[in-house]
Parts: C-alpha cells; structure tokens; sequence
C-alpha cells in the first residue's frame, strides 16, 4: 500500500498506494507541489425535464444531474508501473471499458495522459458524457483559461460573463467552453496547464478544479437539426472507442507560457513518421 | 490528383463537419473523401522523400508507407521485417527532440543517423492497446526511442531485428513492477 512515485528531470508524480490514483505533482525545479486527484467520471446526458424538453444530444450538452459519477471503482486501478531508459509509465485500468496510460519522458517537461474510452455501454438506456477530471489545491478564485482557436487565451470566469448579466440556468453546461489546444488553471505562483490533442469541451466547477469532455454517447435528438442522437455505433456495431492524450504541464506561472506555447507547436506541427523496407547502402 | 485532400479539407470546413454536428451519413462521407485524399497524399510524401533519400540516382528510390493505427501499435511493415527505416520529417523551423513508439514482435537495435546505436526501450503494450485495436494487429510488443530532428528536416533510423549478443545487449528491457 506505499505510494508510487515516477520521476524524470522536471516533474515527479505520485499514485496513492491503497486506489493508485495520482495523488501529487512535483515541479522539481521550483519544488512546489499540489495535490491533484486525477479520475474520469460521466455526467448522465438529459431526455427532458419538468423545467425543460431540451435534450442532450450533438448540439447541446445538457446534463441531467450536476454532479458527475465517479469511474473510479472506488478500491483500485490496478496500477502497473514500467520504468525504463526511454520513459517512464503508469497504466490505470478504470472500467473495463475505460483506461489510462501516464507517460513521463527523459528530458520532456510534461507528463502526457493517455486515455482509451469506449464502447461507452448504454444498456441502462442511459446517455452518459465522459469527462477528465484534475482536482488540485491552487487558489484558482474561480478563474481558469481556455484558447480560442488556439491563439488568444481568454480568462473565465465560472457563473459569469464580462458583457452581460449572466442568469445561470444549467449549472454546469452553462460554464462549459472551448477548448482547442490548451486549458489552464494558476494561482499566483504556480500553473497546471493541460494541452489537448483535439478540440474539447471543458470547465472548472470548482476551484483549483480542470475537467474537459473527452468522450460522449447520448440516446435523444436535440432537435436543434441534425435528427439523430450522437450515438456512433462504429465498426463493430457496439459504438465508438477513442483513444486521446493530454499533455500536462505543471510549472511556475512565469515559466508557464513559454512552456506551453513551445509545446502546443510541437503537438500541432508533430513529426510525421514513415517507414520502409529499404535499407540503404551507407548503413 | 496532388490537390484532392485540399478539396475534401474544403469540404471538411462546412459547419456541421467542424463540430460534429452532421448527421451519420454525411460523417461516414467526409470520413471516406477525407481518407481518399489522404491516400494520395502519403503517395505523393513518399515519393518526394524516396527522392529526397536517394543518394545514388541509377537505384529506383526507396517507397515509404506510413501507418495510420500507430496509436495504438499497429503497423505491418514494422511487424513483419527483420530490417526496416523510419524516417521521420519535423515540419517545425527549429530542432525538435520527440520519442518515437513503433510496434513490434521481438527485440530491435535502432542505427541513428550517425551510425551509432540508439537507446532503447521494448515493453509489452498496455492491455487497454490490446483491447482497442482488435482484429488490427497483434504486435505484442512496442520499441521507444528518442530522435533528434533538424529544422524543416528529416532524420532516417534503421531498425535490425537483434537475436542475443552484441545487439541485444544494446537494449535496456524495461522493468515491469505489478503492484496489484
């Protein structure tokens, strides 16, 4: 039951021994920490109440409850953990339909989460939205920051907006935004930025809290067009599996932004890789 | 047919396209155009990069192919060789160092551009990797190691299937440790 700690030369990351879930994260140059929980958990998508018909479904994120569940199973996730020169890595096994990969790479200075969801099962006749969720001690001030289009980073603000005076009907969609390269959370010293490889939905409910929508599969039409629900059935007919990485950086707010624009230019413009059974002469 | 992903990436900016708001139809045709037209522009990468890696003009150049599932460890040409390349192009204007995932059966030694070995890392993939590819592929191991790219450039690794002494000792195996 002793706490796993992985390490490389700018970031240490620690898994709680008793459920494996991380537990902290080490800037080892400033050596500040936060305690971050990371887990996955779904929002129940709505077919409609009493207060409103509106459904979940392509257009519109509406989610029945607040609260979201945890998929976390609530003993383990069976942490395994391989080192070796190259990196390091964690694997977390959630639900049978839910894992995770934590990689920390020689000489890279962010932790990259690597996560495979799906088939999202419905056999409950319930639509579920899949969300990442990273709970961490900063003094947010209920503030976080999402990209537009990945230029401009814009400041939000959670039950508010800067033009008007914002009457706050769904609680949680109603502070969800965009995100399409990067979001971040910071307190006066310290950042946690995380870098998507897609665009994605997120917020922060609470302070010192970053969730982003990584997975949905809902069962009603919105009505707002496209006359369908967004259940993609796939391939193999039982629905979509993704699999998504995000790239977390966790340094001090004036090394931050350095960090994460050099990096959102190498997850953009990545290498691209080709191979051949071609061996040349000057080998 | 160079410019036919333009067109469907034109397409692909509709509305609907960019926040998934079509319906199932309609994402299973951008879906097809836009992989017809990534067809022809991997034909039309690995000719310019057969060209760009010849070093004797009287030998056809090489034919490069690309491997589309690599996120989750599945590429035939890395599977069934005992010897292949990888070539990677960095299309940033400075020098990016990146580590490279390729799937494969046994143990490799990686020759970078220098000549020299490159350090290593095999591991078994993940379970999550074997449950996700499906009938893909069944590579049970990947091989990870670091590359140093030049600006707007590129960098040619070569891969030899290594079977015990010298090459094999190049290798670290990694260490697996199952907590529970």
């Amino acid at each position: 039951n002793a706490d796993t700690t992985i390490e490389n030369q700018f970031l240490s990351l620690t898994f709680d021994g008793s459920t494996g879930l991380l537990k902290s994260m080490t800037d080892k140059k400033s050596q500040k920490s936060t305690s971050v929980r990371q887990s996955f958990y779904w929002y129940t998508s709505s077919m409609g109440d009493l207060k409103s018909s509106q459904k979940s479904g392509a257009y519109i994120f509406r989610p029945l409850i607040q609260t979201p569940t945890d998929l976390f199973n609530g003993t383990s996730v069976g942490l395994t953990v391989i080192k070796g020169p190259v990196a390091t890595e964690v694997r977390q096994q959630f639900q049978p339909w839910l894992s995770q990969v934590i990689r920390l790479y020689n000489n890279r200075e962010f932790a990259e989460f690597e996560w495979t969801v799906g088939p999202i099962p419905i056999k409950d006749r319930v639509g579920k939205e899949i969300i990442t969720r990273f709970d961490t001690d900063l003094q947010t001030n209920s503030t976080f920051y999402t990209d537009a289009n990945g230029r401009q980073i814009l400041q939000r603000i959670r039950d508010h907006r800067f033009d008007w005076q914002y009457n706050n009907t769904e609680p949680v969609s109603g502070n969800y935004y965009p995100i399409n390269s990067r979001a971040f959370i910071t307190d006066d010293k310290m950042q946690m930025t995380v870098m998507t490889d897609r665009s994605q939905g997120g917020s922060s409910m609470k302070d010192g809290s970053l969730e982003i929508m990584i997975h949905r599969r809902t069962l009603g039409d919105d009505h707002r067009g496209v006359g369908e629900p967004l259940n993609e059935t796939g391939q193999f007919g039982d629905g979509l599996i993704v699999r998504g990485q995000h790239f977390v950086l966790f340094t001090s707010v004036d090394k931050a932004a350095a960090a994460h624009r050099l990096l959102g230019e190498e997850l953009y413009m990545a290498p691209s890789l080709s191979f051949s059974q071609w061996v040349p002469d000057w080998a | 047919n160079s410019n036919i992903l333009r067109k469907f990436m034109g397409v692909a900016q509709h509305h609907d396209a960019v926040s998934g708001t079509e319906k199932q139809n309609v994402s299973d045709d951008y879906a097809e155009r836009l992989s017809i037209g990534r067809a022809e522009c991997k034909e039309l990468v690995s000719d310019v990069l057969g060209k760009l890696v010849q070093k004797n003009s009287s030998v056809p150049s090489p034919q490069f192919v690309f491997c589309d599932y690599l996120n989750i460890s599945v590429c035939p040409l890395t599977v069934n060789n005992k010897q292949f390349t990888i070539t990677a192009y960095n299309p940033i204007a400075r020098q990016v160092t990146t580590v490279v995932r390729i799937p494969v059966t046994s143990n490799y030694s990686i020759t970078g551009p220098s000549g020299k070995p490159v350090t290593t890392q095999l591991q078994d993939v993940s379970e999550g990797t074997k449950q996700v590819r499906r009938n893909r592929g069944s590579a049970p191991k990947e091989l990870l190691f670091q590359v140093t790219l030049p600006p707007l450039g590129f960098q040619t690794y070569i891969a030899e299937a290594s079977q015990g002494g010298v090459k094999a000792r190049r290798h670290s195996q990694s260490q697996t440790e199952a907590f529970k």
